[in-house]
């Protein structure tokens, strides 16, 4: 079945849907099939693939709760990339996992367990939270990668997010592993990026992806045309950035 | 009793804690007193403030779940600034919350309006996320403050918020009113930053704060030393700015 990878980080704003949606679109232009899970109910992932949210096609809530089957996903308009939508409903999704009894932590497992999927790749794009929705992700997952902004107070939880995940991999039984932390909104012109990148590597060495994201205003525009960076501004520093992203994820994956 | 003001946005990583620190802090300098209550389990208030959060001294949690005197608060080291402090137990509040039964969405505002607190206002920091603890801050208080990052993404969920708040009014009897939308990490200089200003006049009109908080490397710099930017900056951009919203917050708070 193909690897499940979870792009987390309980702090907020710190680049989980911008690394998911141009991870997942750099994926398939590099010849992969990639299945993009978008189950933050803000519904970011979607609206930064041009996707409408209130479609009537299957959404990650409906994936979630077994209301639909598990290939009725929406084609976005890159080849090779599909995607379970976001919508408003999955802002009860954490109620009503917690209603679902012994198995509530593995609800998502379950359904992708039981899914057959054509792609290579399931790439998850979850909520700045550590509650049950994201206990239900990391679960599911063999993968983390942790993008970590290039900025004091996103250093903080770091620590924190590590702990949980080791914490769930001992109580659970699960084999997920962190594929790396990847800095981003990297500004090498301030001290206090190159010092957060120096602290990363002291503290975290090979965890840390050589792959650094600038910070770039096309970044923050794209999703506001419904574009990646690939398709936005395909040779700027933000698409290289990402490109070079998705080969080191490459090699991270065959080598684990 | 002091009125009580939520920095909410779950929208992540959008300056709920920069502004919920700063603002507490430079309401003390126009003479006022304030506590503020960290609650967001990260703890980014607390350790922007230089306030340990491994301290013996009463969290956040014992607070909220009446293990504590109401005035058991931490003395920040800014006269007339008092805090709850956050730490990881908090992470567990939102399971304990759901587990209370009948009054759980208003254990919050029970414990506030049980305290006799000398303050002239409550700032309470939350966390990126509508759940069970968010609910109990919205219901607790008397008006919302909400940051919003001069970003694309950012703009996507605040209808959303904004339909939640009024839900909240209607359902939970409560006298919860919007004190305004603050415009965060403004570049005036990107095309973007622009749109979204004109956009949020145009949608939001008089809730849109005539206050704009620059994007600055000092308020991304002065949580590393466990400063507010009054102590870090006093005279440039950022303190200027958040003096600014002070002045403001006055205002609207008068006239309301
Ligand atoms: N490298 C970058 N350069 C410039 N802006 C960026 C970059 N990466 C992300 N952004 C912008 O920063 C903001 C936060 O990024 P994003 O929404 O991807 O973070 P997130 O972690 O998914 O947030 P949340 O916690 O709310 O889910 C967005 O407005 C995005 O467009
Ligand atoms: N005006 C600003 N200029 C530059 N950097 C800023 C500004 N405001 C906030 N920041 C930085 O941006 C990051 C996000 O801000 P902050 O942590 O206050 O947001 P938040 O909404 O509280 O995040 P969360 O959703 O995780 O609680 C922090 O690293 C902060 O230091
Ligand atoms: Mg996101
Ligand atoms: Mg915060």
């Amino acid at each position: 079945r193909p690897p499940r990878i979870a792009i987390i980080n309980q702090k907020g704003g710190v680049g989980k849907t911008t690394t998911a949606v141009n991870l997942a679109h750099g994926l398939t232009i590099q010849g992969k099939r990639v299945l993009l899970l978008d189950l933050d109910a803000q519904g970011n992932a979607t609206t930064a693939l041009g996707i409408e949210k209130y479609t009537t096609n299957a959404s990650t809530h409906d994936f979630l709760f077994a209301n639909a089957d598990a290939t009725a996903f929406t084609k976005s308009r890159y080849e090779g990339l599909d995607v379970y939508p976001a919508n408003v409903a999955l802002i009860r999704a954490e109620l009503e996992l917690l209603k679902l009894g012994d198995d509530r932590d593995r609800q998502l497992k379950q359904r992708l367990d039981k899914a057959n999927l054509p792609h290579d790749f399931v790439i998850i794009d979850a909520p700045p939270s550590l509650g049950i929705l994201t206990l239900n992700i990391l679960i599911a997952c063999d993968y983390v990668l942790v993008p970590v902004q290039c900025e004091y107070l996103a250093l903080e939880g770091l620590t924190m997010l590590i702990e949980t995940i080791d914490e769930i991999r001992n109580t659970h039984e699960v084999d997920l592993s962190i594929l790396g932390c990847l800095l981003t909104m990297v500004d090498l012109r301030t001290n206090l990026s190159q010092q957060i990148i120096k602290d990363m590597r002291t503290h975290l060495g090979e965890l840390v992806m050589k792959t650094l994201i600038p910070r770039t205003v096309r970044l923050s525009e794209c999703p506001s045309h419904g574009k990646t960076i690939f398709e936005y501004e395909r040779w700027g520093p933000g698409a290289r950035a990402y490109e070079a992203l998705c080969k080191e994820f490459l090699e991270r994956i065959e080598a684990a």
